[in-house]
């Protein structure tokens, strides 16, 4: 039966729909996830894939991938990314534009943000159910730290901790521009 | 999938005890290092780690790519984990007080602050697991060195890197005393947010630049920072409450 099931599991869905997006930000852009749970047949192939969108200026909030490396492609526009190995070297710091690939190992800090004519990129991932984990943002790292945790940290005062804590507290992974940008 | 060792690495001849061959001291402890290249360590794929946090001290946030297991030898401290994906925190509605200004009541209004924290009691004995990827802090609010030594599994499958021991810190730096290349090259351990582009990280927290500047200055307090202005104050349930309900675990079986 096993057999049976695995020749006849689906093998496509599209990715670009943005009524199905699992992330949406009416400022920011939106993303679109297929994973095992979508797609059965990711689960024997041990691989998953996400489409990003977004819009001009918007950023992709510093992050890193728990169980997966991350290859991207760029299949619209430019955006300016910058990646952090585990020994806290920049390790990719620049522009990519359409047609350009990067390949963004475990565990690898990353984050990116839209060039003026926003920016669009399909993922490749190592594993099935991919998971990653922001530094910014509602389910964040640092929000889930207490204040005088962050404030000792970086020796900065309780205020500065809890604007670190709070002031993204609305969005989730995608963020729309500041006015500083 | 199996296991990633390379089987010619337990063609071992003879077993030995080890001791710590490596020792970075921070600010508020020190870290202790096996050699992860002797053979026994290869073979099983393994690396051993104590950690000594002295009194009202902090261990920095970080996480592995390798599930870790730790057991407290001496002390008692506080532990906070971030799992990824999982929410931590509750919000409530902050208090104003008359003394602010309408402005100053309206923004304090309009953010949350955390009504519950995932903060862990920690004490002589205990085992604490603690997943790859999950980021987690460690407080000696007792009144002794909290001694901690930890096993890190770095031939785990959930982690796709190379199997070098690494550690992935979101603050502190490299000690002074410790900054040679070669000793830099022997603890895999930095801290990530240091290397991004001040501006877009502005941009990404939206607080002002100078706050950024400060989450990434140089600092040659370490890994394990001592407490400023006291001890520090968290959302937790009383001890007594914990020992009650824990007594009462016990008691049920």
């Amino acid at each position: 039966g096993m057999e049976e099931a695995y020749c006849n599991m689906r093998i496509n869905m599209y990715l670009d729909n943005p009524k199905e997006a699992d992330v949406y930000s009416r400022q920011a852009g939106r993303l679109n996830s297929v994973n095992m749970n979508k797609l059965p047949i990711l689960r024997y192939m041990q691989m998953s894939a996400e489409k990003g969108n977004l819009y001009p200026n918007a950023m992709f909030a510093p992050h890193w991938s728990v169980n997966a490396h991350n290859i991207f492609y760029v299949t619209r526009g430019s955006a300016q990314v910058q990646a952090v190995g585990s020994n806290g070297n920049t390790v990719f710091n620049g522009r990519v534009n359409e047609g350009d690939l990067v390949v963004v190992p475990q565990y690898f800090a990353m984050m990116k943000r839209a060039d003026s004519n926003g920016f669009e990129w399909v993922s490749f991932k190592t594993s099935p159910l991919p998971v990653r984990s922001p530094l910014v943002g509602s389910r964040s790292t640092l929000k889930a730290m207490p204040v005088d945790v962050l404030a000792n940290s970086f020796q900065i005062s309780q205020k500065e901790a809890e604007d670190i804590k709070y002031n993204r507290e609305n969005h989730m992974f995608l963020l729309p521009p500041t006015s500083r940008s | 999938r199996t296991r990633q060792g390379d089987p010619q690495q337990c063609r071992i001849q003879q077993l030995s005890a080890s001791r710590p061959s490596r020792r970075i001291e921070s600010e508020g402890g020190v870290t202790e290092l096996w050699d992860e290249n002797e053979e026994q360590f290869q073979c099983a794929g393994v690396a051993a780690t104590r950690n000594i946090i002295q009194q009202n001290s902090l261990s920095l946030p970080n996480f592995s790519p390798s599930p870790r297991l730790v057991y407290i030898q001496q002390g008692r401290g506080l532990l906070g984990i971030s799992y990824p994906g999982c929410a931590e925190s509750y919000h409530s509605r902050r208090q104003s007080t008359s003394q602010q200004s309408p402005r100053e009541r309206q923004t304090e209004q309009q953010r949350g602050e955390d009504q519950h924290q995932k903060v862990h009691r920690i004490r002589r004995g205990d085992i604490v697991a603690l997943p790859a990827g999950a980021a987690h802090w460690c407080y000696n609010d007792g009144n002794e060195e909290l001694i901690a030594l930890s096993i890190t599994d770095v031939n785990s499958e959930t982690n796709q890197l190379d199997q070098t021991p690494r550690s992935f810190y979101l603050a502190g730096g490299e000690p002074k005393r410790s900054s040679t290349q070669q000793q830099k090259q022997q603890y895999n351990a930095n801290n990530i947010l240091r290397a991004f582009d001040e501006r877009m990280m502005a941009d990404a927290f939206d607080v002002p630049m100078e706050v950024v500047r400060k989450m990434q200055r140089e600092d040659e307090r370490g890994f394990i920072v001592k407490v400023e202005q006291g001890e520090m104050s968290m959302i937790r349930p009383d001890e007594e409450e914990d020992e009650e309900s824990e007594e009462r675990r016990r008691g049920s079986n």
